[in-house]
């Protein structure tokens, strides 16, 4: 319940509009739209029930390790329904094969029309999609965990969670299959992240600080 | 921890 309740308002993309070259706008208005999901992402995860008893070195490691997990939870909650093969990433930024191919981002497209076609088939509710994002972050594998104690604590909240829901609708498979998505999704952030990456390299496209601070943590 | 100023104080701030 508390998960349902904290979760942020969809964001509109803003569209760029200093350049004439579609491809560079199209990225231009991604990385904007990225680095403001970065900063409502952070206040999110504080409202997580159990993140904020984590020490500030962990918030900070969780987030760091799982930021883009947590985002593309979002991006292939939101792609499901949509028409033909588009990524939705914003309601009013909505990009197919070939605009993310034009863009530089034809691996990233693929990987998300993956992570997004397992959802879709499992037919996704909102509890487990909300819930599913506070276990990425939660899962993320930071390589430097100050307080074991507490992360285990705050990953055996989340999962006792899903598995209270998934029992209350009788559906006992559902946990597993659920976890057993992270493999996936972990893969996809990794692709993403690296895409980005790549961007930042060529330097096609400036990036905002708070994006580039948590690329630069995943380098 | 330095290199990671932003989210530092975005973790910090209280809201």
């Amino acid at each position: 319940s508390q998960l349902l309740l904290t979760e942020p308002a969809p964001l509109a993309a803003n569209q760029d509009d200093s350049t004439n070259d579609g491809s560079l706008r199209t990225l231009l208005t991604l990385c904007d739209l990225l680095n403001r999901e970065l900063l409502v992402l952070i206040g999110w995860a504080k409202q997580i029930p159990g993140f904020s008893g984590l020490s500030l070195v962990d918030q900070m490691s969780l987030l760091q390790s799982g930021w883009m997990e947590a985002l593309l939870v979002g991006v292939a909650w939101r792609s499901q329904g949509a028409a033909g093969e588009e990524l939705v990433f914003a309601g009013n930024l909505r990009l197919d094969e070939a605009q993310c191919r034009a863009a530089g981002l034809a691996d990233l497209y693929e990987a998300l029309r993956h992570l997004t076609a397992k959802y879709k088939a499992m037919n996704l509710s909102p509890e487990e999609a909300v819930t599913l994002k506070a276990v990425a972050l939660a899962n993320s594998d930071a390589d430097q965990v100050d307080c074991p104690d507490s992360l285990q604590r705050f990953q055996d909240g989340l999962h006792e969670a899903l598995q209270e829901y998934e029992a209350s609708r009788r559906e006992q498979h559902r946990t597993g299959r659920l976890l057993m998505s992270l493999p996936l999704l972990r893969q996809t952030a990794d692709r993403a992240v690296q895409a980005f990456l790549r961007l930042h390299r060529r330097r096609c496209v400036p990036l905002h600080k708070l994006l580039l601070e948590m690329l630069d943590a995943k380098a | 921890k330095e290199k990671h100023k932003i989210l530092h104080q975005l973790l910090q701030n209280s809201t």
